[in-house]
């Protein structure tokens, strides 16, 4: 007979328990709790003949594919086993019991009681096997467990690995360095990581993998559970797992995929990269005359961008307009955006009028350009300078007029008072 | 100008002739003053010069529209060849008191700047410490008007005669400054209801003779300051007894400029 236990808990007797229970039986009881526990047995009263090896009459614990203990007898010795105190585990949700008795019961045995319960299964302590573990955080709670990830991480649909969001790493720079999640600790499983490098046309990528990589692989296989993949244009480089380094990867073009899978298991440090970016090359470029080029490089690629100034008093002149800069870039077929200007003289220009004053130029020529002087005057003897400054300026290199004494602000030519140009008949001491 | 004599053209080059025309009155209402240019947007005078002709005591400004101003003028009969210029601002002082005449200055703005040259030319404000001081007893001083020059003339003749300036050529005349005490005493003996206040000296002479009249009003008293050689003004032509001008112990009774400067300033700015 079978008798299917599905409660949490349980008592078992022999059969007629407490008298004698009768000959030539056999009774199984299937005991299930649900998945997350596992069952504690054990006994209160057991009374079974006892018989070489149990084989006579005998209660059997069985649990899946494994026998557990077999009992008869009612003390251990050293050819059956009584369960005594002890309590039986089962490894799993399952256990069976056989209680088994042969033709004959003269002494009257009276069996046994047993009882059974649920406990909780600590998975977090148990998961031994990688397999089943959490990959990062594991919580057990009654009748089952679950897993977290750490900061960064998001728990994957196995609901056991982590794995993080790496799906839109995008990389403009004209350099940079792009490696593994949490490199150098191990990478997340579960994960399947995109980083796209995309530059200006006219850009063509190098890669350059540092020299020890540690991806997952397989001693036959090729690169069956991690890899790495390099998509450039028409170009594909990879599968790259292992320990060996891609080394340096010339892509020829300006738009780069890196795709990076890890399946559910194992932990390697991954890999790390450093890329960088050139373009055509352009011819070098000369400062112009009283002028320089920042930066001054020993070659120019697409790209790269200069920048002409002058020397102070000198202006930069790109067509009729005048600036302190003036910048031209490498173009991506090789040649410059703009032929480099000139630098001419800062020129102040005609100097503002002075109402009621006028201007006297220190040069034959009249020259306003760099380092030219004027002086400024009034109308003597009707009016005069205020403030009383010698009215000297000075073109700057700004190409603007500048006096030492009021900087770019004008005099003003005043009324000169209480100086009658026809002389007053004044106090004649007699 | 009492006992004066013509001033030749260039020697008062601040000089300026204020006509007032009323034409919102029957009949007209004509009068004349005279200023001192201090730059060449504004001018100086006496705050009777430009107050409306009323009744009641108000001090209002006579409409700007009914004034014009002459500069570099020496015969008013060659008005044309002077500078002339309409008013774009009068400003009273607010204080200006029409019973005794205290604070009784004002300031013209001229509407349209005027170029200096040999005969228009600003007068000094007083400035340096000694000149702040304001005149000292028994300086002498300038002034100049196309006021009365003969003292037998009477007021309704001066009135008949449309208010014509009364010296065709612009005289001048040098004066004292009389002692405060002496001219407030010789004022407030006399019967009628005078007052020589803080803002106010005297000048002329004793026994009369030199003096400014009718018409000089709001012309410059200025001293020549030793130091810098330049002309001050420290007065304004305002008011005088009674009497005939030039009468013996009468003297004219100025504004006293130097109590007056901040004032100014802060209606013509520091320029």
């Amino acid at each position: 007979d079978a008798v299917d236990l599905t409660d949490m808990f349980g008592e078992i007797q022999s059969p007629n328990f407490p008298d004698s229970y009768p000959s030539d039986s056999e009774v199984t009881w299937n005991i299930s709790v649900p998945d997350g526990f596992r069952i504690k047995l054990y006994f209160m009263h057991f009374d079974l003949e006892s018989s070489y090896l149990c084989e006579y009459d005998y209660v059997k614990i069985e649990a899946e594919d494994q026998v557990l203990a077999t009992f008869c007898g009612r003390e251990t010795t050293d050819t059956e086993q009584a369960p005594g105190q002890q309590a039986i585990l089962s490894p799993g949700s399952y256990m069976g019991l056989t209680f088994r008795s042969d033709f004959s019961n003269e002494e009257r045995f009276t069996g046994f009681e047993a009882h059974y319960t649920a406990v909780d299964v600590d998975e977090c302590l148990e998961k031994s096997d990688e397999e089943l573990a959490c990959d990062h955080y594991c919580h057990n709670y009654i009748g089952g467990y679950y897993c977290s990830c750490r900061f960064g991480y998001i728990l994957h649909s196995d609901n056991r690995t982590c794995k993080v969001e790496c799906s839109d790493n995008l990389f403009t720079q004209r350099s940079g360095v792009i490696t593994s999640a949490d490199f150098p600790n191990p990478y997340p499983k579960s994960s399947d990581c995109l980083y796209r490098v995309e530059l200006e046309d006219g850009f063509f990528i190098t890669l350059q993998f540092e020299d020890s990589i540690d991806i997952e692989d397989h001693p036959e296989v090729s690169c069956p559970y991690d890899y790495i993949k390099i998509k450039a244009g028409p170009l594909e480089f990879g599968p790259f797992c292992g320990e060996k380094s891609p080394g340096r990867i010339e892509t020829q073009t300006n738009s780069v995929q890196i795709l990076f899978h890890s399946d559910n298991s194992g932990e390697n440090r991954g890999w790390k990269l450093s890329y960088t970016a050139t373009g055509n090359l352009c011819p070098l470029v000369q400062p112009p005359i009283n002028g320089k080029i920042d930066p001054l490089q020993a070659r120019y690629t697409f790209k790269d961008q200069v920048v002409i100034s002058c020397n102070p008093g000198y202006k930069v002149l790109k067509g009729d307009v005048e600036s302190d800069t003036f910048q031209i870039e490498c173009l991506k077929d090789g040649t410059w955006s703009n032929k480099v200007p000139i630098c001419k003289m800062a020129d102040c220009r005609a100097p503002a009028e002075l109402e009621h004053g006028f201007i006297t130029f220190t040069s034959r020529s009249n020259l306003t350009t760099y380092r030219s002087a004027i002086r400024y005057s009034c109308q003597r003897p009707y009016y005069h300078m205020a403030p009383n400054v010698t009215g000297m300026y000075t073109c700057d290199e700004n190409g603007v007029w500048r006096s030492e004494e009021l900087g770019t602000k004008l005099p003003s030519c005043q009324p000169v008072c209480g100086r009658p140009a026809r002389p007053l008949p004044g106090i004649i001491k007699r | 100008i009492i006992g004066g004599r013509n001033a030749e053209p260039g020697s008062f080059p601040w000089q300026a002739l204020i006509v007032v025309e009323d034409t919102s009155r029957v009949p007209n209402d004509k009068w004349f003053g005279s200023g001192a240019l201090l730059s060449d947007s504004w001018v100086l005078t006496a705050a009777h010069v430009l107050r409306s002709q009323r009744r009641d005591n108000t001090v209002i400004p006579v409409s700007k529209e009914h004034v014009t101003v002459y500069l570099g003028l020496h015969d008013v009969r060659r008005k044309t060849a002077a500078v002339n210029r309409t008013v774009e601002k009068i400003v009273l002082h607010a204080g200006f008191d029409i019973q005794n005449y205290n604070h009784d200055i004002a300031l013209v703005k001229l509407k349209e700047r005027v170029a200096m040259g040999p005969h228009v030319m600003p007068v000094c404000l007083p400035q340096f410490e000694r000149e702040l001081e304001g005149p000292h007893p028994n300086t002498l001083g300038l002034v100049a008007g196309w006021g009365i020059s003969n003292p037998n003339i009477t007021v309704d003749e001066i009135i008949s005669s449309g208010m014509r300036t009364l010296s065709d050529i612009l005289q001048y005349v040098k004066l004292p400054v009389v002692p405060h005490a002496e001219c407030k005493e010789s004022y407030e003996s006399r019967s009628g209801n005078y007052s020589v206040t803080e803002n106010m000296f005297c000048a002329g002479y004793y026994e009369g003779g030199k003096d400014t009249c009718l018409g000089d009003s709001g012309g410059a008293f200025v001293i020549q300051d030793p130091g810098t050689q330049r002309w001050v003004a420290q007065g304004l032509v305002s008011w005088g007894g009674p009497e005939e001008c030039g009468s013996k112990q009468v003297y004219g009774v100025y504004t006293k400029v130097s109590n007056y400067v901040d004032w100014v300033e802060e209606h013509v700015g520091a320029s």
